[in-house]
């Protein structure tokens, strides 16, 4: 109904303004020690695998990389069945990191890891 | 004639077995500096590591390595007295079972110092690969000095292709160049190591049965 939305388009824009809430890619540096690998992990000694966190505004912006499918589900939530729930905040590009280990016969081990840190975020 | 002098010359000489425990113990009393720091792999994979990462882990652009994955191998010495007179020969054998099927070889190098300083002149070394049913012996030369003055011998070709790699066995021998002063305690080098370049075709995370036993938190 799309005068419903012209005529809520306020509402929509406010919310378009950026709500703290809204989906978005954030930090959380970790320590090997906290996930309990610090016995075979050697280095890096930093590690921020960042996480995505936030309501997905129910106009989906472009630069959310959503898929249609987000965008069908959001106005099914709120246009025809609040129990769909509403597209989920999620990691959309990701970067690796490289590890050097020690191994369980002494051996030492540099290994890259694929998608060990979050690049951006979508709703999906 | 650096050799111990001959048991005859010796006074009263104890039965020979005592003796030569007596000369064991003296050696392990006069402190046998092993070679430099025994972290010596873990020094050349930190490196290995700076040049490929960033401080957050990131590998670097251009990756350096042309892979994902290195393992270094120790090696196992087996044998008795690497010592005689000059001359330093310890027979190595580097275990390469267990290597996951995901990981595939690209490339192997045996990591060593040619030639290491002594308090009095050098210690001269080399590789020697050790005969097998399948390969002749041979003197391996290096491929490549890389960084503060190590060497890398291509051994690829004597790494039998894909799994069920069984081990590489090599002699290293060295000769302690210059005057040899009254009784030097002998430098023993530490041992080469062996690199294997491999290409993981998995990008997931080590699965838990590698990460040695712990108790989950």
């Amino acid at each position: 109904d799309t005068g419903m939305l012209a005529h809520d388009l306020p509402g929509y824009l406010r919310e378009q303004g950026g709500e703290k809430s809204d989906c978005s890619l954030r930090p959380f540096p970790v320590s090997f020690a906290q996930l309990g690998w610090d016995h075979w992990i050697i280095a890096p000694h930093r590690y921020n695998p960042r996480y995505c966190k936030g309501a997905c505004p129910r106009l989906l912006r472009y630069d959310y990389h959503a898929p249609n499918h987000a965008v069908v589900q959001s106005f099914v939530h709120q246009l025809v069945d609040a129990n769909v729930p509403r597209p989920s905040c999620v990691p959309y590009r990701y970067s690796p990191i490289s590890v050097l280990m020690i191994e369980r016969d002494g051996g030492i081990l540099y290994k890259e890891y694929e998608n060990m840190i979050a690049e951006s975020c979508t709703c999906r | 004639n650096q050799s111990l002098p001959p048991p005859s010359s010796l006074p009263a000489v104890p039965p020979l077995p005592l003796l030569q425990a007596l000369q064991a113990r003296a050696a392990s009393s006069r402190g046998w500096r092993a070679g430099p720091a025994s972290g010596q792999p873990l020094r050349y994979m930190l490196n290995l590591y700076r040049r490929a990462a960033d401080r957050e882990g990131r590998p670097r652009r251009g990756r350096s390595l042309g892979t994902n994955t290195v393992r270094l191998v120790r090696a196992r010495s087996h044998g008795g007295q690497p010592w005689a007179g000059r001359w330093y020969v310890q027979p190595l054998t580097y275990r390469l079972e267990g290597q996951p099927a995901a990981e595939h070889l690209l490339r192997a190098a045996v990591v060593y110092l040619p030639s290491l300083p002594l308090a009095h002149g050098r210690l001269l070394c080399a590789l020697e690969l050790v005969a097998t049913s399948e390969t002749p012996g041979a003197l391996l030369s290096p491929a490549a000095r890389t960084r503060r003055s190590w060497a890398e011998v291509d051994v690829t070709p004597y790494l039998l292709p894909g799994r069920g790699m069984g081990s590489l066995v090599l002699r290293h021998v060295c000769v302690r160049a210059g005057r040899a002063v009254g009784h030097d305690a002998p430098v023993a080098p530490s041992h080469p190591f062996l690199l294997l370049y491999l290409n993981d075709t998995q990008a997931g995370l080590a699965p838990p049965a590698a990460e040695p036993h712990r108790h989950r938190r």
